[in-house]
């Protein structure tokens, strides 16, 4: 029989819109002799079934496609499955970026992790403060993020899906923000006189916090998704320990630890970004040093065995009432000789100990994939087909977790990718009916 | 299918089969969002592609042509 239409019912009116937390991606195919058939509540779901079906139909040596009668009634289990990029430690190039997005897409990965910046560079070129990439960018020409290049990046990805996190990390990680912002990081101190070495942002003045205001005020509006991540994770006390001003301050306020000097701060910056009714997701160091947060703050745990087990620290955030989020098991920038993929593929995220209503609170998780030794030349083999591991841990049933099954279909699912023009690396040997062709 | 769908049911020996040069998405009349939806109209074009290829596909009806 020959079928030459897939009907599409949407029962939610709303296209211009962008993708939410919230957002429901359920679906139903039909594929049968009375029908074809693809019903979802809103568009974002229709997005799902439309890639399931490319993946059902098939295509003979002799150039016949065919599909199989089916009957999928879909949805996904986790409302976050992110994926990381850092485009500070390399600069990405925005067809990368794009290009990755097209790949989330194919694995139904609903959120664009934008690690903007960080210590080695500052690309993100700022309306109200163009020093910032003019001095903290690799190349202020060639290595920047302009608001097009932004703005291509979030609509490219809403036309797929996918909401937009868009991560600016302080008061750690912001070497490059001190170029261009003189007197923003902390002067370190050897003795008793400056060394010429710069810490974190410095959180002892007023000035600071009407730097982030304004700053966050531009992001809070370029980004347009709820959500912001404020970083908040590894900060270097030592700098502000050796600051007689940053003493000074901490003896006045009577702080007797840096991690309360630390939660002075955010505690600021969480008032900032409320003021522009933002959410934030923050890492897990700031949940750790009993920073007070909004209740809908969304903690992001990245720490595999220490201060502890993450599995633990998922237990002590969703205890505390907050939602959480899980990176620690997937920081897929860590590389091994093997199928790898298969500990990612084998994490469970509700696997810690907790009620029923504190696993409620996990709302998914994120591949990461950070970018010290990784940029445009070896990024799209090193995360897939690996992050597909994550995106099924994400997307499907708790049930699914046949490591046999799962490599028969991943290693057909990258030779998709690979007939659909992604570098995707093996998983062992083998080989595809159609092999990757530039 | 990657990832692995909620719940699935395939009859192997029930294929139907799609000609590239005919097949099209088309909205459910009685779907609340229609042609001018920016995310659907460009999905379609885009896994139209996926799944065909760039073409060009020529015409089964085409005189001489064996499908």
């Amino acid at each position: 029989t020959v079928k030459n239409s897939l009907e599409v019912f949407v029962a939610v009116p709303g296209c211009d819109q962008f993708p939410e937390m919230n957002s429901v991606e359920n679906y139903t195919l039909t594929l049968n002799d009375d029908h074809f058939i693809l019903k979802a509540d809103t568009v974002w779901g229709a997005l799902r079934g439309l890639e399931t079906f490319s993946q059902l139909i098939w295509r003979s040596a002799e150039g016949m496609f065919s599909v199989k009668w089916t009957e999928i009634v879909d949805f996904p289990r986790f409302p976050h499955r992110g994926l990381l990029l850092d485009t500070s430690r390399h600069y990405l190039p925005l067809q990368a970026i794009l290009e990755t997005l097209d790949v989330m897409a194919y694995n139904k990965f609903n959120v664009f992790h934008w690690h903007i910046v960080d210590d080695p560079s500052f690309p993100y070129d700022s309306v109200t403060f163009p020093e910032l990439s003019r001095k903290g960018s690799y190349n202020p020409v060639t290595h920047i993020y302009t608001m097009g290049d932004v703005k291509t990046v979030i609509e490219y990805a809403r036309l797929r899906g996918i909401r937009v996190l868009a991560e600016f990390d302080t008061p750690g990680h912001t070497l490059s923000w001190g170029k261009g912002i003189p007197g923003l990081l902390t002067p370190c101190y050897s003795g008793t006189t400056p060394s010429g070495s710069y810490g974190p942002v410095n959180p002892i003045l007023n000035r600071t916090y009407e730097f982030m205001a304004s700053f966050f005020q531009e992001i809070s509006s370029v980004f347009p998704d709820f959500y912001l991540h404020l970083g908040g994770d590894e900060v270097d006390f030592s700098c502000w320990q050796s600051n007689p001003d940053i003493q000074a301050f901490m003896k006045e306020k009577g702080f007797e630890s840096y991690e309360k000097l630390e939660s002075f701060y955010i505690q600021k910056l969480l008032n900032i970004v409320s003021s522009y009714k933002k959410g934030y997701l923050v890492w897990q160091e700031v949940f750790d040093n009993g920073v007070k947060l909004s209740p809908d703050t969304v903690v992001h745990v990245w720490r595999e065995t220490k201060p502890l087990p993450y599995t633990m620290e998922m237990q002590n955030i969703t205890k505390a009432g907050y939602r959480v989020l899980l990176s620690a098991p997937w920081y897929l920038n860590h590389i091994s000789y093997g199928q790898d993929w298969q500990q990612a593929y084998q994490v469970e995220p509700l696997d810690f100990e907790g009620s029923p209503a504190q696993k409620s609170l996990v709302i998914g998780g994120e591949a990461c994939m950070w970018g010290e030794y990784v940029d445009v030349t070896n990024l799209t083999p090193r995360l897939w087909p690996r992050a597909g591991a994550v995106a099924e841990r994400l997307w499907s049933s708790q049930s699914v977790r046949d490591v046999d099954l799962a490599y028969e279909r991943l290693a057909y699912f990258r030779c998709e990718l690979l007939r659909r023009g992604v570098q995707a690396q093996p998983l062992y040997v083998g080989y595809c009916e159609h092999e990757y062709f530039q | 299918v990657w990832p692995w769908p909620q719940n699935i049911s395939v009859s192997p020996n029930r294929t139907f089969a799609l000609q590239p040069s005919l097949f099209h998405f088309q909205y459910s009349a009685s779907s609340a969002v229609q042609p001018g939806c920016s995310v659907l109209d460009q999905a379609f074009v885009r896994y139209l592609r996926i799944i065909f290829g760039p073409g060009p596909w020529l015409s089964p009806d085409r005189p001489g042509l064996k499908q």
